[in-house]
């Protein structure tokens, strides 16, 4: 009744914090061509976790942004711009704090949950697998 | 020192489950 796939279905969380669910998913975002909003929900996850007194953070709170965020990827035109507005401020005031992709983070993980997950749990990739 | 996309790919890394 626990196997992993039983939680699989259970929440978008639970199928990203299993190894092999995050993979499958990811093939099939891949076949979507947006496997670029679940990279970015995972660099969030990493950038939070991140310890604050390393001078890279800045580094990669700025990749972080250009590679998802300033050009106009799937991930930014899920984002509302006051969003978006808040972390080019964020980027370019150098103020850098462990939350500061949160709210994208968020809105990203509505839109996955609403769309992607729902499709994944009867996509082809997944049918296969189970 | 690394690229861009090197640091924000151990970012991803990171974060990703690891083996149960």
């Amino acid at each position: 009744p626990d196997s992993p796939l039983s939680r699989w279905t259970k929440s978008l969380h639970s199928l990203l914090g299993d190894q092999d669910g995050a993979h499958l998913f990811r093939i099939f975002l891949e076949r979507e061509k947006c496997v670029d909003t679940l990279d970015f929900w995972f660099a969030c996850n990493g950038f939070r976790q991140m310890d604050r007194q390393e001078t890279k953070t800045l580094r990669v709170a700025k990749a972080i942004y250009k590679r998802y965020i300033e050009n106009n990827s799937i991930v930014a035109k899920q984002l509302k711009p006051a969003t978006k507005t808040y972390i080019r401020d964020s980027v370019k005031k150098q103020q850098i704090d462990s939350a500061m992709f949160d709210q994208a983070q968020t809105e990203i993980q509505t839109t996955m949950e609403e769309n992607a997950y729902q499709m994944f749990l009867t996509s082809e990739v997944y049918l296969d697998y189970v | 020192l690394d690229s861009e996309d090197d640091s924000v790919q151990r970012c991803i890394t990171s974060a990703m489950p690891k083996h149960r």
